[in-house]
């Protein structure tokens, strides 16, 4: 059922992401805040298939040399190619930074066997600025093959951009900066090369008192 | 150039796309 409803091919869907910040207060009690999370969810075939989006439209907020988005479209499978368009919750005062941790937490499932790059492209008008590679080896559980890259840290730049971002005084002015600041992650079958799921990050602030939200779409060239 | 690019607003994008989930 999730085939057509989540991030995800007949060969690998992801399960989780959620970027978020953690304050440890004592030993016992833990702060977790989430900016943007992807839930553990089982989509049944009530829930409506994913709209699509022409990939044309969002070239140019992503890499577009050599290696960018229109090469790795071109080159395909193109069930591969998500857009996710977080809203972002960042309604929370950080005050204190001491003890505090910046991570990300994915976790991809597939039925065949692999190890998995991922890479993560920060990018800011459309030019990557910084790039983080991570290596997965499978885990055999409950019939099938995960890969959990496990609280992650978060780089310098986008921690002190979320900084940055939380000092703006209007939500507007946060979502003019969000219109240039992309994310796009790429991962693939580390042995065979083979472009495996491509997922391009948009952000806007969530307005919500109920946390952070997101839409998922299918790329598409029509 | 980045000073020439068009809005996200005035794309041609799913209207959904403006819209914030409700948390259900």
């Amino acid at each position: 059922a999730w085939q057509g409803r989540c991030i995800g091919t007949p060969k690998i869907r992801l399960v989780e992401f959620s970027a978020f910040m953690e304050q440890q207060r004592d030993p016992e009690s833990y702060n977790k805040h989430l900016f943007v999370h992807i839930g553990q969810s089982s989509p049944s075939y009530n829930e409506a298939l994913l709209e699509s989006v022409d990939i044309r439209q969002i070239y140019d907020k992503f890499p577009e040399k050599k290696g960018g988005l229109k090469e790795l479209f071109e080159k395909g499978p193109s069930n591969t190619f998500f857009l996710v368009k977080f809203w972002a919750d960042l309604s929370i005062n950080i005050q204190d930074e001491a003890g505090m941790f910046y991570g990300v937490t994915s976790q991809y499932e597939s039925t065949e066997n692999m190890t998995i790059t991922c890479s993560s492209k920060v990018c800011s008008f459309g030019k990557q600025v910084v790039e983080k590679v991570e290596t997965e080896y499978a885990r055999f559980e409950n019939g099938r093959f995960l890969y959990r890259i496990h609280r992650s840290p978060m780089c310098e730049y986008l921690i002190n951009f979320i900084h940055k971002l939380k000092q703006l005084p209007e939500k507007y002015m946060m979502n003019s900066v969000l219109e240039n600041f992309t994310i796009l992650q790429v991962v693939t079958n580390r042995d065979t090369q083979e472009l495996l799921l491509c997922v391009a990050y948009v952000f806007e602030v969530s307005t919500s008192e109920h946390g952070a939200q997101h839409h998922i779409y299918r790329l598409v060239k029509d | 150039g980045r000073h020439d690019q068009v809005p996200m607003r005035k794309r041609q994008l799913p209207a959904s796309f403006w819209e914030e989930p409700r948390p259900t």
